[in-house]
């Protein structure tokens, strides 16, 4: 397994999630 | 009083009217002062304070290709000059926050800080999970699994399990050995390898990997 890869793809992950929850938190 | 500095640029950074629940700055301050210790305002105020002092040691006292890192009232920082340029650094931050007690620990032997294993192989930094000892205490474990594991089904778990691996882990090798703490941990619950196989592939399918 391509272990940077998947370093990378959990990150993007959590940016999108944190930035998803930010914008719930605006709107709320 | 250096709390109360700091709670007052809070409030007036983040607070676009100046205004909570029709009370002014001043007023909510006149009502904290003198009363907070002790109280539920204590932690956040103590938060708000080092908010403060993080940007202080992080601007002035470390160089920007160090890490400082701060949970509650633990911080970790990296250092990569002198122990004498270290020992100084301490005695500025001493005597600019005299109000703070520090208690300093090395990582000559891995450490926790928090729930993350941090210890170095000849000065190159290595993070990984750690683990509670108790945790692998059969003693404890019933009481714990309902702590760790509450409600939940064991998809979730090892999903949980297997994204903060990737997290905490510094390299290929740290994550791989955390895998199979998991696997292990799994077993021990009495569940298949083959769960365990599934999740992982399953995992790594979602992370396109």
């Amino acid at each position: 397994v391509n272990y940077e890869k998947l370093r990378k793809h959990v990150s993007i992950y959590d940016k999108n999630r944190a930035a998803a929850k930010k914008e719930r938190s605006e709107n709320s | 009083g250096e709390a109360i500095n700091a709670l007052e640029n809070f409030l007036n950074t983040y607070i676009p009217d100046h205004l909570i629940l029709g009370m002014t700055i001043d007023t909510i301050l006149q009502l904290i002062r003198g009363s907070a210790s002790g109280s539920p305002l204590t932690i956040p105020l103590v938060y708000i304070y080092f908010f403060y002092t993080d940007q202080i040691i992080m601007n002035d006292l470390i160089d920007k290709n160090e890490l400082f890192v701060r949970y509650r009232d633990e911080a970790f920082i990296t250092w990569n000059h002198s122990e004498q340029q270290l020992s100084s650094l301490f005695s500025i931050a001493k005597s600019r926050f005299p109000e703070v007690k520090w208690h300093i620990s090395s990582i000559d032997y891995p450490i926790h800080f928090v729930d993350i294993k941090v210890g170095h192989n000849t000065g190159h930094l290595f993070t990984g999970v750690y683990h509670q000892e108790m945790f692998y205490n059969d003693f404890l474990s019933s009481e714990l699994n309902q702590l760790q594991n509450p409600n939940e089904n064991i998809w979730n778990w090892l999903r949980k399990a297997l994204l903060k691996a990737v997290r905490y882990c510094c390299d290929s090798v740290m994550f791989h050995s955390e895998t199979g703490e998991i696997q292990r941990e799994l077993l021990r619950r009495g569940h298949s390898e083959h769960i365990f196989d599934e999740a992982l592939d399953e995992f790594y399918e979602d992370f396109g990997v």
